[in-house]
């Protein structure tokens, strides 16, 4: 096999989800997911979170793999 | 790398070898667990400079999309795969949609109502080599991540593509660069692989057809002009002629000619267009 470098080309996954409680859905919905869910996802990805910050929108984290 | 983890929304974007994919069914079991139900999936890529290095179910696109489908729930029944083709033969894009009907009346009311919101995505590869060389890690350098990450972001001006954005940055070791910015309910992105052969940065951001016009303009503009790349491609998730021709203006100040575009319908899931860009000098 040829020599491979790092691949930089990213594959990229996108889900929508909906929620019948309301609750759930319109204050943090996904955002409820623990960390310890999250790394368990991750793990499966084989990334780890090396920096993380949210804001009242969202959560965005940077991974390493 | 990068995760972004809205109310109702999940983005997952990994490079090098990792097994994306297999993300699908654990979140899908802890969404579950919140009382959320997936309704949508996208799942796209360029095409691999080491195809060869990726391990299953990532070797060839067939495979993704039939593990793909084989890890969603039947209520997303309406799906499509495709390859979105450019003059590049390096240079694909690969395209898999499922939806569920709940989102298809919605979508079905106003089958060709510009997208309010889209996603860009920007591949560059063959980057200029004096500025790829300054996401190295200084030899010696007892820097943490975070603070060459930073350092890197002030020094490339990434800090501006964004000026409103807070960042968070991180420096690999020995060189490798990745970035979030978030403004608003806005994520931006940027990851960077510098070694020479195979150099590749992307940038990543989300517009709006309100916005003003020149906003994703500039912004292109400024993240393109970073890395002074020799290849660039384009994909946005809109169907407003406006949105893709805009990409086009941007990049052609900077030097790169359109070399090809192409755009293709989604069911339930909308409209993608993808361009490629190559230094105008060739």
């Amino acid at each position: 096999m040829a020599v491979s470098g790092f691949e930089g080309f990213e594959k990229r996954l996108e889900l929508h989800f909906f929620g019948d409680d309301p609750v759930t859905v319109d204050k943090m919905g996904l955002r409820l997911l623990d960390f310890e869910s999250l790394e368990h996802v991750l793990h499966a990805v084989q990334c780890t979170v090396v920096s993380a910050v949210g804001n009242h929108f969202f959560d965005a984290y940077v991974l390493s793999e | 790398s990068s995760l972004f983890v809205y109310p109702t929304k999940i983005i997952i974007k990994t490079c090098g070898t990792t097994q994306l994919l297999k993300s699908i069914r654990p979140l899908i079991h802890f969404a579950n667990n919140l009382g959320l139900t997936l309704c949508g999936c996208r799942y796209t890529r360029g095409s691999f400079i080491f195809p060869k290095s990726q391990p299953f179910p990532h070797t060839n696109f067939k495979e993704e999309v039939i593990y793909v489908e084989e890890n969603l729930p039947n209520n997303l029944c309406y799906r499509k795969a495709s390859v979105m083709p450019s003059k590049l033969p390096s240079y694909s894009w690969h395209v898999f949609t499922a939806s569920d009907q709940t989102q298809l009346p919605y979508f079905a009311l106003k089958p060709h109502s510009p997208d309010v919101t889209f996603t860009v995505e920007v591949c560059m590869t063959e980057l200029d080599r004096l500025l790829a060389r300054k996401f190295y890690k200084k030899a010696g350098d007892s820097k943490t991540g975070d603070s060459a990450g930073k350092e890197m972001t002030e020094l490339t001006g990434i800090d501006n593509i964004n000026p409103g954005a807070f960042i968070c940055d991180f420096a690999f070791d020995p060189c490798g660069y990745s970035m979030n910015g978030i403004d608003g309910d806005r994520y931006s992105t940027v990851h960077v692989t510098p070694e020479d052969g195979y150099s590749y940065a992307s940038f990543e951001c989300v517009g709006s057809i309100y916005d003003d016009q020149d906003d994703i303009v500039e912004t292109l503009k400024k993240a393109v002009q970073v890395f002074k790349p020799a290849t660039v491609s384009v994909s946005t998730t809109s169907n407003s002629h406006e949105v893709w021709t805009r990409v086009a203006h941007a990049m052609e100040p900077l030097g790169l000619k359109c070399r090809s575009c192409a755009m293709d319908e989604f069911p339930a899931a909308g409209t993608i267009v993808f361009q490629t860009f190559t230094a105008a000098r060739r």
